[in-house]
């Protein structure tokens, strides 16, 4: 209740008992919008490297921290109108490689039950590492990003274009792809995966194994590993008084 | 007879309370009535003490300003109370030797953001409105 006078120090103030304080962290935890404490699996020593997400993740947190500069880039802006910003990292990598006839694609899934409820997702991004390719050299080359939608076992999965992203095969860096347009059936499919499909093709349209134009994929190093990041923005959460 | 209308008091708008009309921090310490007015100091919540730098990445804790002593614009003078006076009174319950209850209603509050790992390894980042007081109403 509020806050009356404080007792006079003779009032023995009585310390709190382990099961209370545990009551007292849930609440705080709370306070903060977790529903309990998470409790990440101990990444193994190797894994303790620092991985893609991790740092991409610092970077927005000290943008965020800063975000009072005016000359925001779009980066900031989208970060402006987030509470909430989750990085992905456990997916599931299939490629459609070589030995297969084209098309060529490689395959994302991501398990959708991490996504927080009640949130409104505001921005999604696919991010993958390129290196210059060594196979085809002064190209260029057009990625496009597809939502897998529906697959079928006797033919071609339905697809849902996201986007389109034209480089040279010999760019280098973080190549990322916008899939908001993915966020729409996420609400609607919690319980199924979000498989996002990456094709690559030349100028005159002849299919790319993604591997060869320099995309990397989950055998990449951490620090390159591909990842998905969504801002969301939360729901006004209810004032709260003072227990 | 008719009875005049009643006069209806002016509503008080739910503001939060102007610092101006209150005996500021330089007046003396000792108010009219010779009670102790409230000071401003600034509490430092630790995510270290709190046991929490195993998942937290950043930031290490966060630093706010609360009020001690008798106050003039009681917490409860002030409908939403914020998440750091929620945060400082169960921090109280917790040490109430170091940290005093939230006695204060704020006129200035900042956001905090915070980076942390979930329970799958993923890394997520959350802004925390109204997380951190930078003025309070007595001063």
């Amino acid at each position: 209740g509020g806050p009356g006078p404080r007792p006079p120090p003779s009032c023995p103030q009585r310390l709190l008992g382990a099961r209370e304080r545990r009551d007292m962290q849930r609440e705080i935890l709370a306070v903060l919008g977790l529903p309990g404490r998470p409790r990440p699996r101990a990444p193994p020593a190797a894994a303790r490297l620092p991985a893609s997400a991790p740092l991409f993740m610092l970077d927005l947190y000290h943008a965020m921290a800063g975000d009072d500069d005016e000359d925001a880039g779009p980066l900031e802006r989208r970060l402006g109108r987030a509470d909430l910003v989750m990085s992905f990292v456990n997916m599931v990598e299939r490629d459609r490689a070589l030995d297969h006839q084209e098309p060529h694609w490689k395959e994302f899934h991501f398990d959708l039950t991490q996504i927080p409820a009640g949130e409104a997702v505001t921005a999604a991004e696919f991010r993958i590492y390129k290196e210059p390719s060594i196979h085809l050299l002064n190209m260029t080359l057009h990625v496009s990003m597809f939502e897998v939608v529906q697959e079928h076992s006797n033919r071609e999965s339905d697809l849902f274009f996201l986007d389109l992203q034209t480089l040279r095969a010999g760019d280098e860096g973080w190549l990322v792809l916008d899939v908001t347009a993915a966020s729409d059936r996420w609400l609607l499919n919690r319980n199924k995966d979000l498989g996002l499909r990456l094709c690559v093709e030349t100028e005159d349209g002849h299919s790319v194994d993604p591997g060869l134009a320099g995309l990397l994929g989950r055998q990449a190093p951490r620090s390159r590993q591909p990842f998905m990041v969504t801002f969301f923005r939360a729901s006004p959460s209810p004032t709260r008084v003072p227990r | 007879a008719v009875r005049p209308p009643k006069r209806r008091q002016p509503k008080k708008p739910n503001e939060l309370p102007h610092p101006n009309k209150l005996p500021g921090i330089f007046d003396d310490s000792h108010g009219s009535r010779g009670r102790q007015l409230c000071r401003r100091h600034e509490l430092y919540v630790s995510f270290q003490d709190l046991g929490w730098l195993d998942w937290v990445i950043a930031p290490q804790g966060y630093s706010a300003y609360y009020c001690d002593g008798e106050c003039s614009f009681p917490l409860d003078s002030c409908m939403n109370a914020t998440n750091h006076a929620i945060l400082q009174s169960l921090v109280h319950l917790m040490k109430p030797d170091t940290v005093p209850k939230a006695c204060c209603a704020p006129t200035k509050l900042s956001a905090t953001s915070v980076l942390y790992y979930d329970s799958s390894n993923n890394v997520i980042l959350r802004k925390h409105r109204n997380m951190v007081v930078k003025a309070c109403g007595c001063h």
